[in-house]
């Protein structure tokens, strides 16, 4: 019987795979799900409960590399994750449903999730009733191989909690589920602070900034605060900055002095000023300019495409990068900083030899919460030694580029979701 | 359809569905904590089909029902309570308390809490022993 046992337990592995922790989790990173056609809900449209169940499947997506594409066309064994909704015997499954009341719904390891329709499911925010999202988030963890979770405020809580405000994936489940798939890691186009002046119910004029990182055609805002992106990112481009080329941005930069206050983005061999206040690339800018531009035109002896810039306020210079050279543009002077071109070595040396991107950065990123220069390239990142890095070490070299780290291990969960469930 | 009168479906009125066995006493109980693996781990690991030849499923339901009919010692239910109270949060009383038939009623995910663990070796008498070593230490607890 063992032998018989372990035959029967091995074959039905197949689909998935205990990974290094001993958990099971899948071994492909895009799953296919389906609510199947015999197991629609009889209290909300179908058109909610498939919203409702790409909206659970993307907040997963959001914290791990996971993608999850909805594929009602493929034969149903092609399909990763299938879900239904049932009473009592359903489904060919038998743990039947006990009825209204305690069972709300059972995940099966190999990927099958199934509601019981005799509770009164509702959307997201009804207020009333249980609601499908936690519970589709929930059963979705099983599927995903996370276990019940008895911490207070994790979505793997066994019994159902009434829906509090703002239903998300916290710190700790993100961490479970990272443990099982890894981290989101992938380059970006460009990162930046966006500046912008409020005024308080005073009339004073404070100012605050967010920051941004883009890749490809999205974007997520990043909470330095909390650690994490902003829920329900990545965002389509054209939806958060109208104007600028949808399919992604070399570099964007925020030429910031006493005397100037301008945005401008960098796409190939041209670029845009933005209208902070219209929130849109300006046609014609206050001094006449019409964009977009040419950059050999507005930043006379720059080589384009760049591969990314950044402005740096202690010179007022803007330091474009192509390739292995470095171009320091004097904005005051409107002309390339002497000496420049040189090569990225010369101008940000490696503090430990052999440590350097070598130029080809994906981008140049000044960060006013950490009031430091970071060059990404890849997945890692380099700091640039700061001043006061410089006080403590006095030996370090100016400009000098502390060791790598790794993105991801120091601006957590930006991840991707599949493109089919962008807009949601 | 089920009865309902307002346009979100609020006040939707189960008038015919069957409702979930309420739990009141030792027995239905015993069935929750079998059930989500507090007395017995449960395997999970396979999808369940009716009339499927689940031979490895069979000698675990032999055993459960060995162990619902002969009704499961007092020291296994108090030991499988005081778990079960300890992931609730609830008082370890060890008693069938208010408190905790109320934890049992909510509407809960119909996974186990505790599955078996894939990687030992599975055979009922290893499980049985596993059980019997945790009521050792809990005795010695209570001591």
């Amino acid at each position: 019987r063992k032998r018989h046992l372990a035959t029967l337990v091995s074959k039905n592995r197949r689909r998935r795979d205990l990974s290094e922790t001993g958990y099971m989790a899948f071994s492909k990173r895009v799953l296919k799900w389906r609510l199947i056609g015999e197991g629609y809900s009889s209290q909300l449209s179908v058109e909610d409960q498939r919203y409702i169940f790409r909206l659970a499947f993307r907040m997963w997506s959001e914290v791990s590399p996971l993608e999850f594409v909805e594929d009602t066309r493929s034969p149903l064994e092609d399909v990763d994750i299938r879900l239904g909704f049932g009473t009592g015997r359903h489904l060919g499954c038998n743990q039947r449903f006990d009825g209204t009341g305690q069972e709300f719904a059972h995940a099966w390891f190999l990927g099958d999730i199934h509601f019981d329709d005799d509770e009164h499911f509702t959307g997201p925010n009804a207020g009333s009733g249980i609601s499908l999202l936690k519970v589709a988030v929930h059963e979705i963890g099983h599927v995903l191989g996370l276990p019940h979770i008895y911490r207070p405020g994790s979505v793997m809580q066994p019994s159902y909690l009434p829906q509090e405000s703002g239903f998300e994936v916290d710190w700790m489940d993100r961490k479970a589920i990272q443990h099982l798939y890894g981290g989101c890691k992938g380059r970006f186009n460009t990162v930046f602070d966006w500046i912008r002046k409020e005024r308080t119910p005073y009339g004073e004029v404070v100012i605050r900034f967010n920051t941004y990182f883009l890749r490809d055609g999205w974007y997520w805002l990043y909470e330095n605060r909390k650690n994490r992106t902003r829920f329900g990112d990545p965002v389509a481009l054209q939806i958060g900055w109208r104007g600028i080329p949808m399919d992604g941005v070399d570099a964007c930069v925020h030429v910031w002095s006493r005397k100037r206050d301008a945005v401008y983005f960098f796409k190939g061999t041209q670029f845009w000023r933005y209208d902070n206040a219209n929130d849109q690339v300006f046609r014609q800018d206050p001094e006449g300019h019409r964009y977009p531009r040419l950059i050999s035109e507005g930043f006379p002896g720059v080589v384009s495409p760049i591969d990314t810039a950044f402005y740096d306020r202690r010179q007022s210079h803007i330091y474009f990068f192509k390739n292995t050279l470095v171009y320091a543009f004097d904005v005051e002077a409107n002309s390339l900083a002497r000496g420049f071109p040189k090569n990225i070595r010369d101008v940000f040396p490696a503090v430990e030899s052999g440590d350097h991107p070598d130029g080809n950065i994906d981008a140049a990123y000044f960060s006013y919460t950490h009031n430091a220069i970071f060059l990404l390239k890849g997945t890692r990142f380099w700091q640039v030694v700061g001043s006061h890095e410089r006080w403590r070490r006095p030996f370090l070299p100016r400009n000098g580029l502390l060791p790598h780290k790794e993105v991801d291990q120091h601006w957590f969960d930006i991840c991707n979701v599949h493109p089919t469930a962008l807009r949601l | 359809e089920k009865l309902f009168h307002n346009r979100d479906h609020s006040d939707v009125q189960n008038v015919n569905s069957h409702r979930a066995e309420v739990i009141t006493d030792k027995y239905s109980a015993e069935l929750f904590l079998s059930r989500y693996g507090f007395i017995m781990p449960v395997n999970w690991e396979e999808v369940q089909f009716e009339g499927s030849d689940a031979s490895f499923n069979d000698d675990f339901l032999d055993n459960f029902q060995d162990l619902i009919q002969e009704g499961t010692s007092s020291q296994e239910f108090i030991s499988a309570l005081e778990e079960f109270q300890r992931v609730s949060g609830l008082p370890v009383t060890g008693l069938l308390d208010e408190a905790t038939k109320l934890a049992m009623n909510k509407p809960r995910c119909g996974v186990p809490d505790k599955e078996i663990d894939l990687n030992a070796p599975v055979t009922p008498e290893n499980i049985m022993v596993s059980i019997s070593t945790d009521i050792h230490q809990s005795q010695a607890v209570r001591r």
